[in-house]
């Protein structure tokens, strides 16, 4: 028996808009600490990876783990006959399930959908634990902002961190630019420019994917990239007392 | 050079 209730379900929502661009089929799984999810882009350059706490539902209960496989686009459909303030729930009764209920509840109706399950044999990737040379929080309408604008520049953009901060920065065709975003301390938090480098990074990812995932950015007004030399890239978005939603993508390497 | 995610991360 698993039963998961958003308080906000304009929340899952967002999260699944968030991913449908990039994931197609996904297996998501219940244990008795939350629900999480975790799968490759169809071109395996990316990997996209949710966990949310049973702590941050309204009501939460799961028995067994299960794994439920599903399509992000069916799972859009149903999703759509959703209002954004309505309170969603996920159910089902078996130990093996082949469907998915959703109740979504507003003040005047309540409404009652099951979705078909599938079983999908994905490979799961085990994601180190990683101590990241560079991490940097933004704002992330800013980090929105700036893939958008040097993403018409040029399909790859350059990161370089430093002591002062991060640096954008594309060279295409047409011409260069480069954005370089200050550290503030101000006292309002989402519009904080934090940066810790240990040591320096010089990457270059495809624009593509990060515009893809921005849509995460309706999560979360703060964006967390983390960094390595010659690792793939997070990007963090914390979503509020529930959990987050990662991005892992692989760098571009200069042959 | 476009490098795949599944280089960095083991299938678990």
């Amino acid at each position: 028996m698993f039963e998961a209730k958003f308080e906000d379900g304009g929340l899952f929502k967002k999260i699944v808009e968030a991913i449908k661009e990039l994931v197609k089929n996904v297996n998501l799984e219940a244990n008795g600490t939350g629900i999480s999810l975790q799968a490759m882009d169809t071109s395996h350059v990316a990997l996209v990876a949710l966990q949310l706490n049973e702590k941050g539902f309204k009501k939460y209960r799961c028995e067994k783990s299960l794994t439920m496989g599903l399509s992000i686009e069916n799972l859009q459909k149903i999703l759509k006959c959703s209002g954004n303030d309505d309170q969603i729930t996920l159910r089902t009764q078996d130990e093996e399930p082949t469907t998915l209920s959703f109740t979504f509840e507003s003040k005047n109706r309540i409404s009652e959908f099951q979705l078909n399950l599938m079983s999908l044999d994905q490979e799961q990737l085990g994601v180190p634990d990683t101590e990241y040379s560079s991490v940097v929080r933004m704002p992330s309408n800013e980090f929105t902002k700036i893939c958008r604008e040097l993403g018409n520049i040029n399909e790859a953009i350059g990161i370089e961190t430093s002591k002062e901060g991060i640096k954008f920065y594309v060279k295409g065709d047409i011409g260069e630019g480069q954005v370089s975003v200050k550290i503030n301390d101000t006292e309002k938090p989402e519009e904080r420019v934090e940066c810790e480098v240990d040591e320096p990074v010089n990457l270059s990812f495809a624009v593509r994917y990060f515009n893809l995932f921005n849509k995460a950015s309706a999560l979360s007004s703060q964006v967390i990239l983390s960094m390595s030399q010659d690792q793939p890239l997070v990007i963090e978005y914390i979503i509020e007392e529930m959990g987050s939603l990662k991005l892992y993508l692989a760098p571009k390497i200069n042959d | 050079m476009q490098k795949k995610i599944a280089s960095y991360f083991k299938s678990s």
